[in-house]
């Protein structure tokens, strides 16, 4: 599904580089259901936002689904995200004047679904994430794990066949840690979605495939250790 | 050192009335190292920001050092806040136009410490989180928990008598976790600052010396237990 060779992701910031990413080559076939793990700064967002096509490398290739993502217009992968590719931001990144449900409609209606449709599937996510009752806060009057599901559910709505999450239990009790995590586990065995998620939380490690360790912007396990 | 008696916090939006927080009665001795623990929406943000008098209670009464907090002025309780809490915020409000050395130093300018030293203590502060070679970063050119630890950091920069963290440790991995839960108590054991965090991690609630235990916006422990 990706496949990522010898990238290379350099911040500039005045006269300093930051080598956020160096040498990752990747594959990440379909259906798996991976962890990225390292220490903070090691470059895992910076990982996530690459494969997301959130951000572009400094060097190096990305392929999804066969396409060369740099050879893509804006147009073309902006088109590509919205109709496979569900993104958890770790800040969650939420529109902060609608509300929750129209948060998590929103890339159904940039799909272009029947608007029948629309709020009912927006709403069957939110009560997968327990936030019915929820639906009309704006992000501003919710708690912080509140945000978080929200970003889940918007990011699950599409039903997409790959979901990249960053942190995506950081805010979260263990119990609605655990619930979001088997959330996660059953979209990935009842329909095949990829599931590439970076973390810190030990129990969403427990339950991965594939183990991809990083430090200093550099995969130190050849990629494929166990969970 | 807090007092909080007969605590409710309402949030009304349009029809509906969120009961965040209800009953609360609390204790808080000098020097103590608390830990509040509860699921998702249970109220711990909103706890943490009327015993930081970041907010205002609906009802019932809060005495910091003896004084009834809703009585002083607001420029009064700024004073409180800027002279004796430190303040860690679950989404680390960081002004994203000031580099991370000068997001620390902000509140020993608006203390009016000399401003020889400022610069001094605000670096020292930053090594201590691990961040010596980010100082110029802007918040946004930071990783999360490199943003989290510089919230940290500007806490802690004026030695506070009272530290108030909101998840303090949701976005670190568990070594960089260990290191500033280490540096929290040594905060604690060595110069008397009292402690209360709220949080979802095992790691910080092993440390902590007594434990509050939220659901629904009610303690359901006794405020009490053990950790
Ligand atoms: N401004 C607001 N208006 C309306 N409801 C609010 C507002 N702020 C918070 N709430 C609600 O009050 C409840 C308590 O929120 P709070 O942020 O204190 O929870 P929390 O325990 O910190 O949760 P988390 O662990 O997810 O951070 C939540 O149900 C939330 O939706
Ligand atoms: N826009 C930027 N400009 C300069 N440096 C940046 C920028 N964004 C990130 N960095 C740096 O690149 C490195 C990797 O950042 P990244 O956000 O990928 O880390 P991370 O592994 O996600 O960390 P965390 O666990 O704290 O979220 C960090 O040292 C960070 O300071
Ligand atoms: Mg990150
Ligand atoms: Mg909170």
């Amino acid at each position: 599904l990706i496949a990522m060779q010898n990238i290379q992701k350099d911040y500039h910031l005045g006269e300093t580089v930051v080598h956020a990413l160096t040498g990752v080559d990747l594959t990440i076939e379909k259906g798996e259901f991976v962890a990225v793990w390292g220490p903070s700064g090691s470059g895992k967002t910076t990982l996530m936002n690459l494969m997301g096509t959130v951000d572009e490398p400094s060097a190096g290739q990305i392929l999804i689904n066969g396409q060369d993502v740099l050879s893509l217009s804006d147009n073309q992968r902006t088109e590509l995200r919205n109709q496979t590719i569900g993104f958890v931001f770790q800040g969650f990144n939420l529109l902060p004047v609608l509300s929750a449900l129209e948060n998590v409609m929103l890339p159904l209606q940039i799909k272009g679904d029947p608007a029948s449709k629309v709020k009912e599937k927006a709403r069957l996510r939110l009560d997968e994430v327990g936030l019915s009752g929820f639906s009309h806060h704006r992000p501003g009057k919710l708690s912080g794990g509140q945000q978080q599901r929200v970003a889940i559910a918007r990011a699950l709505v599409t039903d997409p066949s790959l979901v990249i999450a960053d942190e995506p239990t950081a805010n979260l009790d263990s119990d609605t840690s655990r619930k979001i995590i088997g959330l996660m586990r059953n979209l990935n065995n009842k329909n095949g979605a990829t599931f590439i998620f970076s973390t810190h939380d030990q129990r969403l490690l427990d339950q991965c495939d594939r183990l991809i360790k990083l430090e200093d912007g550099k995969i130190i396990n050849g990629g494929n250790g166990k969970c």
